[in-house]
């Protein structure tokens, strides 16, 4: 499903701060 | 494979015992092991003592130890289970546990919740969501107004608020993010599925006689 742009919360999860993957980059 | 033990152990405090912490979390003893690699790197990049503090946090994220970021912050705090402003050993492998693939997805509801739940009241309000959506545009190039962020408020609230008191409770998120699945994506890291193999070097350290 597309991602909704009128759903705050889809908009939220966006941030840099929420992805957490980074942690395991070099 | 591991029969690299019988050393003796220099943790710093915090540490806790990788059997102990693989009964409580998603983990295998060789997965704690190998996040134990991972947190000496992160927790050793600014101060070298064995605790993870924001601004480690913050340069393992961003690569800059000065970004401030209020999703970041307050997984942060999250993490800091004892609110004691570090991150220990033991509180950062419960806390990933989460994020683990095989993670009960309602664990991982439930800490989306509290992330939102910026003045952790048991509810996420509407002046949260909205304090979120401005923090989200400071941090890219996105221009939105006031106009248009009410309209995206109205828009969530009249899909997650269903008893219309302005804010989201815990069966409420639920329900929501169960008709939207995709808002649990950053909860799930795939990494911590290879984390053994992402960090080898946790064969010469283990404590543990077999950590197949």
């Amino acid at each position: 499903a597309k991602p909704n742009p009128m759903n705050a919360f889809e908009l939220i999860s966006t941030s840099q701060g929420l992805d957490l993957s980074a942690l395991f980059e070099e | 494979m591991g029969c690299f033990h019988s050393k003796p152990s220099q943790h710093a405090a915090g540490y806790e015992d990788p059997v102990a912490l693989a009964s409580d979390t998603t983990f295998s003893v060789s997965e704690i092991e190998a996040l134990y690699e991972l947190f000496k790197k992160i927790s050793s990049s600014v101060i070298d003592d064995g605790l993870i503090h924001k601004e480690e946090f913050r340069l393992a994220l961003f690569k800059n130890s000065k970004k401030e970021n209020l999703f970041a912050d307050r997984v942060f705090d999250l993490f800091d289970v004892k609110r004691n402003g570090v991150i220990d050993f033991g509180e950062f492998v419960r806390s990933l546990s989460v994020f683990h693939p095989n993670a009960p997805l309602e664990d991982k509801i439930d800490f989306a919740f509290q992330l939102y739940d910026l003045r952790r009241t048991g509810f996420i309000e509407r002046e949260e969501v909205k304090q979120m959506l401005i923090a989200l545009l400071s941090e890219s190039d996105m221009k939105l107004s006031d106009d248009v962020i009410e309209t995206i408020l109205d828009k969530t609230f009249a899909e997650a608020d269903t008893n219309n008191d302005s804010r989201i409770d815990k069966e409420e998120w639920q329900n929501f993010v169960l008709r939207n699945p995709s808002l649990m994506k950053n909860m799930t890291l795939p990494y911590l599925k290879d984390i053994t193999t992402a960090f080898p070097s946790f064969v010469f350290n283990s404590e543990v006689e077999d950590v197949a």
